[in-house]
């Protein structure tokens, strides 16, 4: 599930500051 | 749960919110009713009107990447609907980030499995977009672009076919909502319950989502109690929303699944994307 969605995988881990979407 | 710790979760639920969503009801609402002074929204109401408020929905965009740079590259041959649609899905990216932030401020989510929040948040967060629309709107437009744009009902109605049908769902359920008067301290609540819910397709590990969402329903029950003593059934009331809600959602995905069928030029935000594959 994690592989199909990258980005909001990204987004859960990463900080909270923004992330290049 | 003591009520001292439900009121605490309320608390920090609130505060996350303030933190993460720019655009409050109380603003939103302040704004609408002409209460913000000299700062009344620019009105789109006609293609010209649009062409003029274009400035104002590009200019808070994210940095450009390659989806923006398709986007700048429609030309007006393909459409007004279709660049007005890109630029609602450069907001709603940004929205979808806003709420991952609020969605980690739920005490304990993340500490839930890494499959089971990403399964939460794709289920999620478009219902959670479509409650934030409701204080937005009033039934003759919405405010959008963080609040500098007011774009009417009618307007909207008026775009080509099926551009036309995108909101109309979306005015009829939020003016229902907005009749329930919930504040933004109660939306924050009822947010992080639809976040939590147990029983989206593909989740691995139930229990410990159900007990987070029974701490903020036992929270949410108890701020409505307090917050709104005479209106009666709210709490039950509000929970009734959510089977509405899944069917808007429902129906929204299955519009965009018509656009990319349709439109020839129509390229969905990967982030979008990502959210939509397979969800219903």
């Amino acid at each position: 599930l994690k592989e199909k969605h990258k980005i909001l995988h990204q987004l859960l881990q990463n900080s909270t500051s923004p992330v290049d979407l | 749960p003591e009520a001292a710790d439900l009121r605490a979760l309320a608390r920090h639920l609130y505060e996350a919110y303030l933190k993460y969503f720019p655009l409050t009801k109380a603003k939103a609402r302040a704004i609408l009713s002409g209460k913000t002074g000299d700062s009344a929204p620019f009105v789109i109401h006609d293609m010209k009107s649009l062409m003029e408020g274009e400035q104002f929905i590009n200019c808070r965009q994210m940095p450009i990447q390659e989806h923006q740079q398709q986007t700048s590259a429609l030309t007006a041959a393909h459409g007004v609907e279709l660049r007005f649609f890109h630029s609602c899905q450069s907001r709603s990216a940004e929205a979808v980030r806003e709420v991952t932030e609020f969605a980690k401020s739920i005490p304990g989510f993340v500490d839930l499995d890494l499959n089971d929040q990403v399964t939460l948040l794709k289920y999620g967060v478009i219902e959670v977009l479509i409650i934030m629309m409701a204080p937005l709107m009033n039934k003759d437009g919405t405010l959008i672009s963080y609040g500098q744009i007011f774009m009417t009902r009618e307007f909207l109605k008026s775009l080509r076919k099926p551009f036309c049908q995108m909101m109309e769902p979306k005015f009829e359920f939020s003016v229902k909502f907005n009749t329930l008067e919930l504040d933004d301290s109660d939306m924050a609540l009822f947010l992080a319950v639809i976040i939590l819910s147990g029983d989206r397709p593909g989740l691995l590990n139930v229990k410990p989502i159900e007990q987070l969402q029974e701490t903020v329903l036992h929270s949410l029950e108890l701020q409505l109690k307090l917050n709104h003593p005479d209106s009666l059934q709210l709490f039950a009331k509000l929970l009734q929303k959510m089977t509405d809600l899944r069917q808007i959602v429902t129906d929204h995905v299955h519009l965009i699944q018509l656009l990319k069928k349709t439109e020839v030029d129509m390229c969905l935000h990967p982030l979008l994307q990502e959210i939509m594959k397979d969800l219903y």
